[in-house]
């Protein structure tokens, strides 16, 4: 039985580049999925870059010491093919009837193309939105699920003109994308334009309904004496039923150790 | 009183809005930024049961009462500060990620946070070339104590200056600029640090993003009667 709650997903992950892997992401979430790291896959960084994905595993330098960025292709000589990869993970869980799981990304830079268990879903661009989708009709209950996620750049890496300069091109202003990785008066051009799953992946387990985005906010009368807290949730009830609920909400403060005050 | 249950009949597939009465507080104890007192943090627990099923989803998080207020001074040009009505002398630092390849940890954070507060440092700026960033950074914010200024993705050099002017309207797709807006402020509002939202760096976003991130970041109007009270 899945508890109800969330499992950061930041461990086992295998990354390769698209360009050398021949197989589908159907293909890679059913027949053939990778056993391991070997001559293509990699140990990959989740959440980072693919360029940290590249440096953990010393097929790049660490850009950040010496001249070791030298070294390392710009996206704009490589093509946006050199840094774009696949990565893949497992995961295992057991729901229980009436439970829901979804699968989260909380950033993605660029844009990505998800499959679990043979299923496909496009995840559109921006670097700074969140991804949540219901996977609950594809699980596997009985065996680990395969997870595989293509990642693409942005669209506009751009290129850095000889001389630099802030921002080098600005084509990377065209994206919704930090900017600075074109290079700046701080920092040298980062060359994957800091491609990746570059936030925390999850999965979380809910009952039939599900509590989204509660926003919190305080309101203050009399000097501070009388203080008021309002707060907003958006709930989702993803069953068939009508659902009858018992919504709480309490505000604790912690004294000692494990011990709240109610 | 700090404790409230409510009973909810939600039909099948529905996605509703739904706002808790009021939960009064007498002389809470206030959050505070470095240097002015105590990071003072309340564990907000939200649950929802469902019958006949048991514990369907849970949320919790620290927060922080505080009232933070700024305004541009006539006289010298400036920003002024003021949380919990007091004015604050900023001692801020210019901040772009923690790491160029993104391997943003908590461990890293929590060290990089620290040290701006052991500088006593009491803001932080987000420049708008860089990172929305994340809540492990806030959340640290939160408990030393740092203000956040946090900008969104413009900026003067790559975003309508230079020679020919660049990207003079700003990312192509400006619905795409505005629903990543959308989903960060939600992920991040909660946090007592985030002092204040800036639409870019030494640079005005085009007019419909300014003024829909204008609407966005508006006080509801109830607050608004509230707070003249």
């Amino acid at each position: 039985m899945a508890e109800i709650g969330k499992v950061v997903l930041d461990k086992g992950w295998l990354a390769a580049r698209s360009t050398e892997i021949e197989l589908t992401g159907v293909q890679l979430t059913t027949t053939n999925p990778p056993s391991g790291p070997d001559s293509t896959w990699m140990e990959a960084v989740v959440p980072g870059t693919v360029l940290a994905t590249l440096v953990k595993n010393k097929v790049v330098p660490d850009p950040f010491y010496g001249l070791g960025n030298e070294a390392i292709i710009d996206i704009a000589d490589s093509g946006r093919e050199h840094y774009t990869l696949w990565f893949f993970t497992t995961f295992e869980c057991n729901l229980l009837n009436n439970q829901h799981i979804d699968l989260n990304f909380r950033a993605i830079n660029y844009s990505a193309e998800v499959y679990l268990n043979g299923h496909k879903k496009i995840l559109p661009k921006g670097m700074f939105r969140r991804h949540s989708i219901d996977v609950t009709s594809i699980l596997l209950h009985d065996r680990p699920n395969l997870l595989a996620v293509l990642v693409h750049p942005p669209d506009h890496p751009g290129r850095i003109p000889p001389e630099g300069g802030q921002g080098g091109d600005h084509e990377i202003g065209k994206d919704v994308a930090a900017q600075y990785v074109e290079g700046w008066d701080w920092i040298a051009p980062i060359r994957d334009r800091n491609t990746g799953i570059w936030d925390e992946v999850s999965i979380s387990v809910t009952g039939p309904v599900k509590i989204v985005d509660p926003h919190l906010v305080s309101s203050f009368f009399d000097n501070y004496k009388r203080v008021y807290l309002h707060t907003t949730i958006e709930l989702v009830n993803k069953s068939a039923i009508v659902a009858e609920c018992f919504l709480n909400i309490q505000v604790a403060t912690e004294v000692e150790g494990n011990t709240c005050l109610v | 009183e700090h404790l409230q249950t409510q009973n909810l009949s939600l039909p099948a597939g529905a996605h509703v809005h739904y706002t808790f009465s009021e939960i009064f507080f007498y002389k809470p104890k206030l959050w505070w930024p470095n240097g002015m007192g105590k990071q003072y943090l309340y564990n907000v627990e939200i649950t929802i049961e469902v019958r006949g099923f048991g514990e369907s989803d849970l949320w919790s998080q620290p927060f922080g009462f505080r009232k933070i207020e700024n305004h541009i001074d006539s006289a010298t040009g400036g920003r002024l500060f003021k949380v919990n009505g007091e004015p604050i002398f900023i001692r801020g630092g210019n901040w772009i990620l923690s790491d160029g390849l993104l391997r943003l940890s908590k461990k890293r954070y929590q060290a990089d946070i620290k040290f701006h507060a052991d500088m006593n440092f009491n803001m932080i700026r987000c420049w708008g070339g860089g990172l929305a960033e994340r809540p492990d950074f806030y959340h640290y914010c939160d408990m030393y104590g740092i203000l956040v200024w946090q900008e969104f993705w413009i900026t003067g050099d790559v975003d309508g200056r230079g020679d020919p002017i660049s990207n003079p309207d700003g990312p192509l797709d400006h619905d795409l600029f505005l629903l990543c807006a959308r989903d960060t402020i939600k992920l991040l509002r909660n946090h007592p640090s985030l002092a204040l939202w800036v639409g870019g760096n030494e640079q005005v976003p085009p007019e419909d993003v300014n003024s829909a991130l204008k609407t966005y970041l508006k006080l509801h109007p109830y607050f608004e009667n509230l707070n003249s009270d």
